[in-house]
């Protein structure tokens, strides 16, 4: 493992721990799309089926059971937690799963390395990463002094990905045979999908003011 | 080589 993975699975880590603590602390999840984390954890579950059956480290095995104990736990505290499930923005997130779900399923089923139920799963898993964080990304637009917290989470969801861009580059050059299209890709859209982001995101930071994305 | 993907990635 190399240090560009090592960081991008921390920030992917720190972005869990930035979102349960922002939920926590304010006991809100007010500016959180419940979409795109649904959209989260059907991802994990897709791709993390081999959990029991493909022992790769034990660092593997523990950062899937957290991802997915997290996922569920955040699907929790948005939808079951008496206090918290109400001030969740449900007239805002509007985004519509089955314009990611369905396009997603498709492109697994046409475009994958392997015709088996496991491998067009996960393939899927893929594809949906890449866009599961649109309906964040709408509400965040759409949500007025957006604060510190929610932002931070979304940069550090972004950045994850990024780090694993320069990890595949960098497999890429001292692995030998290792090409990986379809996760290489989809990993590159996902990442420009934040470049808006990011952009408004670090002027925000520079200038030192609230964060507001410009609708 | 275009083999199974990278599952020892997240």
């Amino acid at each position: 493992m190399n240090i560009f993975r090592l960081a991008g699975d921390m920030v992917h880590l720190l972005s869990f721990v930035v979102l349960v603590l922002k939920i926590n602390a304010t006991k809100s999840c007010r500016g959180i799309s419940l979409k795109t984390q649904e959209l989260y954890t059907l991802v994990f579950v897709c791709r993390y089926l081999d959990l029991f059956s493909n022992f790769i480290s034990m660092y593997n095995t523990t950062m899937k059971i957290v991802f997915l104990g997290t996922s569920f736990a955040i699907l929790y505290l948005m939808r079951g937690h008496k206090v918290i499930k109400v001030t969740y923005d449900r007239e805002q997130d509007t985004f519509r799963y089955l314009f990611l779900v369905l396009p997603c399923a498709l492109l697994a089923l046409l475009i994958h390395n392997a015709w088996t139920p496991f491998e067009v799963v996960w393939t899927f898993s893929i594809y949906l990463e890449a866009v599961a964080i649109l309906p964040q990304l709408v509400l965040l637009q759409r949500t007025q002094n957006i604060d510190n917290l929610t932002g931070n989470y979304v940069f550090l969801l972004g950045l994850y990905r990024g780090l694993y861009i320069l990890n595949w580059i960098y497999r890429y050059f001292t692995e030998p045979h290792y090409i990986q299209w379809i996760v290489w890709i989809s990993g590159i859209v996902q990442t420009i999908l934040y470049l808006d982001f990011f952009y408004y995101y670090i002027k925000s930071w520079k200038n030192n003011v609230k964060l507001a994305l410009p609708s | 080589l275009v083999g199974l993907n990278a599952k020892d990635e997240l």
